[in-house]
């Protein structure tokens, strides 16, 4: 899922 | 980091630029609205909040502190630079903005990956900016002539998300189980936003006329 993915977007 | 986002940053950095250009070549700020910028600078402020924690890349880092200080100082000067305050059109900037915050917070107290300060407020500021253009479009409609520096601006600001939503589609193709539905819907809503500006944008730059936004 995308929760476990640091924000590595601006 | 692919080439989508890349652009998507510069395009972003770019628009930043020519706004700042634009109030310091005009020494003015006709055209622009208040009201947006503080939205934005809200939007940078709470989306940013991992500036000291995590460290992605220097890249990340030098970016992040760029959109927070460029967003607070064109507050600053639009609010309280004794010249530039006054050529703000704040009969014009009515834009009941209060409302866009109100409703992101709703929002983002419903619908977030994890019901985290983090999250919660990362959330909130992806649907702030999503609707944070809203006062400026207004602002340009009623405020008939655009000068070609607030139109490049607004053009800009807005094709950089479109760019994200390609990095998006890349990235849902190239990672596996990498899924942004958040920013993909609020992504999507954001650029749409900008579809009769682009639409006006293009007709004026096809005629080589002045921008002309209908009232």
């Amino acid at each position: 899922s995308s929760s476990d993915q640091p924000k590595d977007e601006l | 980091m692919n080439i989508f986002r890349l652009a998507g940053d510069m395009t972003h950095l770019f628009s930043v630029l020519v706004l700042l250009l634009k109030i310091y070549a005009t020494k003015s700020c006709s055209g622009i609205s208040l009201k947006t910028q503080e939205l934005y600078a809200l939007v940078f402020l709470t989306r940013y909040l991992d500036l000291f924690t995590d460290f992605i890349s220097v890249y990340n880092s030098v970016m992040k502190v760029v959109f927070i200080s460029s967003s607070v100082a064109i507050v600053w000067c639009m609010r309280y630079h004794p010249l530039t305050r006054r050529t703000y059109d704040k009969d014009l900037d009515t834009f009941r903005h209060y409302i866009l915050v109100g409703v992101s917070i709703i929002l983002a107290l419903l619908f977030h990956d994890r019901f985290t300060f983090r999250e919660v407020f990362w959330a909130f500021s992806i649907y702030l900016e999503a609707v944070a253009i809203l006062p400026q479009l207004v602002l340009l409609q009623r405020s008939g002539n655009v000068d070609n520096l607030t139109g490049q601006y607004v053009f800009f600001l807005g094709a950089y998300r479109a760019f994200y939503i390609l990095n998006w589609i890349y990235r849902y193709f190239t990672e596996n189980h990498y899924s942004r539905w958040i920013s993909w819907l609020a992504g999507f809503v954001q650029t749409a936003l900008y579809a009769d500006f682009f639409y006006y944008y293009f007709v004026s730059w096809k005629n080589n006329a002045k921008l002309q936004l209908p009232a």
